[in-house]
């Protein structure tokens, strides 16, 4: 009867590459394991793909047209309306709402505070390593430090001696360490930086991808009948310096095919070290016995393109840079309740090939959308699904321009509970 | 029934053709949004004229048309949107 916790995690510029999409090459065992206990949405899409207008999007519930958010550069509370937003709503409700790493998109579009304190009950924590993403400190061939694309680093080499995302799953279990006792629910959102560029990750994960291993996209050249306009010629990739040394004609390339085989390779090894890191903060929950109380969300703010169409990078609307990861563990309905210190997440090491093959959990097919999470959230969590949006509803503070998915939740125990204990 | 969902998905351009500020425009350079309707058997996208003061579409301004079958084209390569529908201006049913 106690109301359900909230783990939501979203990850930067994730495109639905992973084992529990049937992605034959990546290695991500804790997401698949975390999928095996979850509902998968097959067809998940971003309503825009790029990084600020699709998050203001999917926490407020209102598509761009009514954030009025294409850009960067304005803060939909000045700009559009005083939306409410998912992580104010649960604050709102009595839940401790907290903010880990990227969930708003820094800058104006969330008013250069992550939207506090609306949304949330203690100020956002974003990692001091941070600063460094996008400074000097990828070691070239020449042994010097550059600002490149493909950044895949020794830990211990660089500045503070740590990672933005390692340093965001340590906050977050701190957090969950302090929650556990605490007398009331908590909404926590923890958002990853990787796969975002620069590939800037530990070096050792590059081991998983053997060059000889990595394929070029299946359809790496710009379609015949694609119309200019729907192009996106990936500026912010010519501006590394590894990939600025390579002269690449403007607007449609091509890449060289051995670098193009290097962008995929580290892209992949991003993923798998961001699924460390999602690992690290589900066994955490697994072992302060928050599990079988805590709803988990996964899910990303746009795809990626890795030279499907001759383009790389978000930044159009084709599938490969709208279609995202999305799935929801809700203890006792996607999954039995935890028995009697049962683990559903134990850590899976990446590297350990005997690691067994993951057994699918529930899925859905149809298609779905990301400004559907604040309605499916609410009504997961037992909170009163917000009523839906007139047109316009510039003026409305609290609905939704999506739908519910909870429909997609119920399942036929009977005969699944059992396959569910085996 | 999975053939009954739809997800909608845009994208703003500041013009007809690749420039240094296709991918992130601002706002005000904003002169083309592309719409993009997704079922499980399609994916149909208009780029129409779009006016940022106003924040108005002009679906009556088609600067280009995307239509592809999942079925038969999973990947996307083979834009039909001119074959199939003459290059005229989207159906009703079609628009967000």
């Amino acid at each position: 009867t106690d109301p359900l916790n909230v783990l939501f995690i979203v990850v930067d510029d994730l495109r639905p590459t992973l084992g529990c999409y049937g992605d034959k090459l990546v290695r991500s065992p804790n997401i698949d394991q975390l999928a095996s206990h979850s509902l998968l949405f097959q067809n998940a899409f971003a309503q825009q793909a790029v990084c600020a207008p699709s998050r203001v999007s999917f926490l407020t519930g209102r598509r761009p047209d009514t954030t009025r958010l294409y850009d960067f550069n304005s803060y939909w509370r000045v700009h559009a309306g005083n939306f409410s937003t998912i992580p104010q709503y649960f604050k709102e409700k009595g839940y401790v709402t907290m903010s880990v790493g990227k969930v708003f998109h820094p800058g104006i579009s969330s008013n250069h505070s992550d939207d506090a304190p609306y949304s949330w009950s203690i100020p956002p924590y974003h990692p001091s390593s941070e600063k460094y993403e996008n400074i000097k400190t990828c070691r070239g061939p020449d042994g010097e430090l550059h600002a490149n694309l493909l950044c895949p680093v020794d830990v211990r080499d660089v500045p503070e001696g740590t990672l933005p995302d390692k340093q965001s799953t340590e906050q977050a279990i701190q957090l969950l360490e302090k929650m556990k006792t605490a007398a009331r629910p908590f909404f926590l959102a923890v958002g990853y930086h990787k796969p975002h560029i620069p590939f800037r990750y530990p070096k050792e994960f590059q081991k998983l991808y053997p060059l000889e291993n990595i394929t070029l996209a299946p359809n790496p050249w710009v379609p015949a009948g694609l119309p200019p306009v729907a192009y996106n010629p990936w500026m912010d990739l010519r501006q590394r310096e590894d990939v600025a040394a390579l002269n690449i004609s403007v607007p449609y390339g091509p890449i060289p095919v051995d670098f193009q085989r290097k962008i995929r390779q580290s892209y992949f090894a991003s993923v798998s070290y961001v699924d460390t890191q999602v690992g690290r903060l589900l066994s955490a929950l697994d072992d302060l016995q928050l599990a079988g109380r805590t709803i988990v969300a996964f899910t990303s703010d746009h795809g990626w393109s890795l030279g499907e169409h001759g383009e790389w990078a978000k930044y159009s609307n084709f599938d490969v840079t709208t279609r995202v990861p999305l799935m929801f563990y809700v203890p006792g309905t996607t999954a039995l309740l935890p028995q009697g210190g049962e683990k559903f997440f134990p850590y899976i090491d990446p590297f350990d090939s005997t690691s067994e093959l993951m057994q699918t959990g529930r899925q859905a097919k149809g298609l779905v959308e990301l400004v559907s999470l604040f309605p499916t959230l609410a009504g997961l969590a037992g909170l009163p699904v917000p009523p839906r949006c007139p047109v316009p509803s510039f003026h409305v503070e609290l609905c939704r321009e999506g739908q519910n998915l909870q429909k997609h939740f119920q399942f036929d125990d009977s005969k699944e509970a059992s396959s569910f204990r085996g | 029934n999975p053939r009954e969902s739809i997800a909608y998905s845009q994208y703003p351009r500041p013009a007809d053709s690749p420039q240094w500020n296709s991918d992130k425009p601002s706002l005000k350079d904003i002169k083309i949004m592309g719409y993009s309707i997704r079922t499980i058997d399609y994916r149909y996208t208009v780029w129409v004229s779009f006016n940022p003061e106003e924040f108005l579409a002009n679906f009556s301004d088609v600067h280009a048309g995307e239509l592809y079958f999942v079925d038969s084209d999973p990947l996307q390569d083979h834009n039909v949107y001119n074959d199939s529908l003459g290059g005229g201006r989207p159906s009703a049913w079609m628009l967000p």
